[in-house]
């Protein structure tokens, strides 16, 4: 069995930081 | 004349190239403006799922984190995003919660992790993620299916709430339980209610509804078991609220009645028996301890055995229990005195005797697929015509 590939591990946001990061800035913004 | 040969199309991987300027429109056409009920994405349930996943293993070969990490961000915001908005929709939160459900299983099933590959084919291993470990990733989806779960339950309560108590009680065909209308009255029910009444068939029919919608979003099956769990506990606590509360219903005969029935219900299919008594529990303590309660069983040891199950409420339900003929006992005082003097330290809650707001815990089992990621046909009207073919 060929060995395993190693990945590397992205670490991420938590789901709350992840909304700072909004995408949408301009539609959300009045 | 020149003979036209085809040319033989190049092997498709099962993933999709698309530039980085084009991750918003992507986000949008998938996720923000699409519509639960379109014929395109219930050809494959979970299409949207397996096209973000398709993208994602394209960034993975070409060993680019940042648009790894972009298009997980875009894609986690915009199902919340969506699901801010149209929270409401039965249709539109099963439909996210399945495919983030699927999105989560194809990570798994495409990790390279060999706990997750029991069942893959071998092709579906050659298309394991070569570069990148995914499993923080994993987690915060995880935690999105949960929030949409309870989404999920939430909206659900909102359509049966008012359903259960008129459903269940007022224009119920079991009889000799609700005691609500003369004996002569009770089959003449039908179920076409008037304006504004619910009866049994209309709750029913409501949740056959939220079965088939589930159901055609491909749903993992054991959630579905998870989701009639819940729909089951809170008919069963609003029900039961609302009925030993009624003061016809507060005596020892009608207690043993509901215990009765209950335990005849149970015992009519063995096989769900099991499956069932768990969610039944809470249902079945109340009149349990009426009926200990008048029969002397120290309430000291009725409370540490069941304490879980119900709310000092039950002092209430204690306090009207009323002798119906000479051979039914009043519950004593210093029963009633004990339970109250235990539960004096609970938080209070708002609810009556079963908490209806309770939300049992989710899990969502692995659930690989056996679709072959590069025999999916993406549909026109999806919008997504940008996506290159890899």
């Amino acid at each position: 069995r060929p060995p395993s590939r190693i990945r590397v591990l992205l670490k991420a946001p938590t789901l709350a930081e992840m909304e700072e990061m909004n995408i949408f800035e301009d539609e959300d913004s009045p | 004349h020149p003979v036209n040969i085809p040319r033989r199309e190049k092997d498709f991987q099962g993933m999709l190239e698309y530039k980085k300027e084009d991750e918003l429109k992507l986000v949008k056409n998938l996720i923000l403006e699409l519509k639960p009920r379109g014929v395109a994405v219930n050809l494959i349930p979970g299409l949207p799922a397996y096209i973000l996943f398709m993208c994602l293993r394209h960034a993975d070969y070409i060993n680019d984190d940042q648009k790894v990490r972009s298009l997980l961000t875009s894609a986690i915001n915009s199902i919340k995003k969506i699901l801010k908005k149209r929270g409401d929709d039965f249709e539109t939160v099963s439909f996210w919660l399945s495919n983030t459900c699927r999105f989560l299983h194809c990570l798994k099933q495409y990790s390279g992790d060999e706990q997750f590959m029991k069942h893959n084919t071998p092709k579906q291993n050659d298309h394991c993620l070569s570069n990148f470990d995914l499993a923080e990733y994993r987690q915060v989806l995880s935690d999105l299916a949960i929030q949409i779960y309870q989404q999920l339950i939430k909206c659900m309560e909102n359509i049966l709430q008012p359903m259960i108590v008129s459903g269940m009680l007022e224009h119920e065909t079991i009889q000799g339980v609700s005691g609500v209308k003369p004996t002569g009255l009770r089959k003449r029910t039908s179920s076409i209610a008037d304006e504004g009444t619910y009866t049994l068939d209309s709750i029913i029919r409501q949740l056959n509804s939220f079965h088939s919608i589930m159901c055609q979003h491909g749903t993992d099956p054991e959630l579905i078991k998870q989701v009639v769990k819940q729909q089951f506990y809170v008919i069963g606590a609003v029900t039961l609220n609302n009925l030993l509360l009624r003061k016809d219903m507060c005596s020892w005969s009608k207690g043993m009645q509901i215990r009765y029935s209950v335990t005849l219900e149970t015992r009519a299919d063995l096989r769900i028996t099991a499956r069932v008594c768990g969610a039944l529990k809470p249902v079945l303590w109340p009149p349990e301890l009426i009926v200990a309660g008048l029969v002397f069983i120290p309430a000291e040891v009725i409370i540490a055995k069941n304490h879980f199950f119900f709310s000092v409420q039950i002092v209430k339900v204690l306090n009207l229990y009323t002798p119906v003929n000479a051979f039914e006992e009043r519950v004593s005082v210093l029963f009633i005195r004990t339970i109250q003097t235990r539960l004096r330290d609970r938080k209070e809650s708002p609810q009556l005797l079963m908490d209806t707001k309770l939300i049992y815990p989710v899990t969502f089992p692995f659930n690989p697929s056996s679709l072959a990621l590069e025999t999916i046909q993406i549909p026109g009207s999806l919008n997504v015509g940008f996506l290159t073919r890899v």
